[in-house]
C-alpha cells in the first residue's frame, strides 16, 4: 500500500528525508 | 593475447540484407515504443485517457484477476486461528517481514484471532513521537519519492508522470456528492468564543482554529476566497484544476510518496493540523505498488483504487491519497463508516469517482478538522 499526499506550501517548504528513507508515523517530513 | 591482438588479420564482410533489415525494424520499433509511451491520449474533453501501459510481463500482471485474488486473500486473512499457533505463527511473520512485536499494543500474541487482525495492529500509546515540523509522516514506511509538481503532472518515478487531475479526480458541476455522518467521536460542534477567538474541540482536546488550520471559513460553507492576484494552477485549464482552487502567490504545489511494506504498521494518520472537506473514491484495479511495479507500470497510482481525501490546510490546499494494492485492498477511514473499498464487481473506467462530503462533521470548519499524527484510518488485508 501507499500513501501519496500532494499539497500547496510557500516554494521555499523542504523536505527532511532523502527518498529511499524508512520513515516512522510522526517523524519530520518537511517544513517551511 | 598481444600477439593475436595484432596479428591476426581483420578481414571485412557484408552482412545478409536481411539482418541489416531486421536491424532497421528494430530500431524503428524501439524509437516507435520510445515515443507512444511519452504520448498522452486524451478524450473528447481534454481529459487523458489512463490505461495500462509498461514492459510485456505488467501487461501478464494485468492480465489476472486482482481484485478476486485480493478478496480471496482478505478472507483467507480473517479466518480464525487456533489459539496455540498464534504466538507461533505471528512470530514467524513478524521475523519475516520485520515487525517489531516490542511496540505493539497487546503483547499477548494469543489475542489476535487471525493474520488480518495482527496485521492491522495497533502500536502502544507514546511510541510514535510527534514532531513539531509542519508535515509530519502520515505513516510507517519507505519514502519512495518526493518533490514539487510541475504542469500538473507528478513523477511517480524519475522520466515517468502521471496526471494530478487523473489522480485527485476533476470538478463535476452539478453532480450529487453524499453528506457523510461522522461517528460521534468525531463530531466537531463544540466550538466556542474565548476573546473574540474561535476554538474547536477534536477528540476532547481543545485548540484554537488558528492553531489547527490557520483561517476559520465562513459558516455559510462557502470555500476559501481566492483574491484576484491568486496565480491559477494550470493557466490554461484552470476550469479543470485538480483542486478546484487556485495557487498563492509564492506557492507551490508539493508531493510525496510513501510506501508501506508488508511488514509495517498498517495504521494511517493526519499528516498535518488540516481540514478534510471531502473524499472521493475511486474504484479501480489492485495492482502492486511495490518500488518493482512503480518502476515498471506507468500510472500505477491512478490506475489502482484509492481514496482521494481533499481540504486544506494553513498554507492553502491539502490533500492526502490512500491507495491500495493486491495484497490491502481495503482502506479504511475511521470517520466515514459509508466508505466501501475492494467490493465485488467489475470496475468503472478509470478516472470515475463517488465523491462524499464531511461539511456535517464541523460546520464551521466545513469539514473534518484532523491534528497532526491522529489516527485516521488505516489498510487492511484484502
Amino acid at each position: 500500500s501507499t500513501i501519496v499526499l500532494v499539497f500547496e506550501a510557500p516554494a521555499d517548504f523542504e523536505f527532511a528525508v532523502q527518498a529511499g528513507q524508512k520513515v516512522k508515523v510522526g517523524e519530520r517530513l518537511g517544513d517551511v | 593475447i598481444i600477439s593475436a591482438w595484432t596479428e591476426t588479420p581483420t578481414k571485412w564482410y557484408p552482412l545478409p540484407l536481411a539482418v541489416g533489415a531486421l536491424l532497421l525494424v528494430a530500431i524503428q520499433y524501439r524509437k516507435k515504443a520510445k515515443r507512444a509511451r511519452k504520448e498522452v491520449e486524451v478524450d473528447e474533453d481534454g481529459m487523458e485517457i489512463i490505461k495500462l501501459k509498461g514492459p510485456w510481463h505488467v501487461h501478464v500482471i494485468g492480465a489476472l484477476p486482482l481484485r478476486n485474488m485480493s478478496r480471496l486473500w482478505g478472507y483467507v486473512n480473517s479466518l480464525e486461528l487456533p489459539v496455540w499457533f498464534r504466538p507461533w505463527g505471528f512470530r514467524l511473520y513478524a521475523f519475516a517481514f520485520g515487525c517489531n512485536l516490542d511496540e505493539i499494543e497487546h503483547e499477548d500474541l494469543s489475542t489476535y484471532p487471525s493474520l488480518g487482525a495482527f496485521f492491522y495492529r495497533k502500536l502502544k500509546p507514546g511510541v510514535r513521537p510527534v514532531d513539531s515540523a509542519v508535515l509530519v509522516s502520515p505513516a510507517d514506511g519507505t519514502m519512495l519519492h518526493f518533490g514539487t509538481i510541475k504542469d500538473l503532472r507528478v513523477e511517480q518515478v524519475k522520466g515517468i508522470t502521471y496526471s494530478l487531475d487523473a489522480l485527485l479526480g476533476v470538478e463535476r458541476p452539478g453532480s450529487p456528492a453524499s453528506v457523510i455522518s461522522t461517528p460521534p467521536e468525531y463530531h466537531n460542534r463544540d466550538m466556542s468564543i474565548v476573546d473574540d477567538r474561535e476554538f474547536a474541540n477534536v477528540n476532547g482536546i481543545e485548540y484554537s482554529l488558528d492553531q489547527l488550520i490557520g483561517i476559520a471559513t465562513p459558516t455559510s460553507g462557502t470555500t476559501t476566497p481566492t483574491t484576484d492576484s491568486d496565480i491559477p494552477l494550470q493557466p490554461e485549464n484552470k476550469r479543470r484544476s485538480a483542486s478546484g482552487k487556485t495557487c498563492k502567490p509564492g506557492n507551490a504545489l508539493f508531493f510525496s510518496v510513501i510506501y508501506l511494506a508488508p511488514g509495517d504498521y498498517h495504521r494511517f494518520h493526519s499528516p498535518t493540523a488540516w481540514v478534510v472537506e471531502k473524499r472521493r473514491h475511486f474504484v479501480g484495479e489492485l495492482y502492486s505498488v511495490s518500488p518493482y511495479m512503480a518502476k515498471r507500470l506507468e500510472n500505477l497510482f491512478v490506475l489502482n483504487e484509492r481514496v482521494a481525501l481533499l481540504g486544506r490546510w494553513k498554507h492553502g490546499f491539502f490533500s492526502m491519497i490512500p491507495v491500495g494494492a493486491t495484497n490491502v485492498g481495503s482502506i479504511i477511514l475511521n470517520f466515514d463508516q459509508a466508505l466501501r473499498t475492494n467490493v465485488r464487481g467489475r470496475p468503472p473506467p478509470p478516472g470515475t469517482y463517488s465523491e462524499a462530503v464531511y461539511s456535517a462533521a464541523s460546520p464551521i470548519l466545513n469539514g473534518q478538522p484532523l491534528i497532526a499524527a491522529q489516527e485516521m484510518g488505516g489498510f487492511c488485508l484484502g
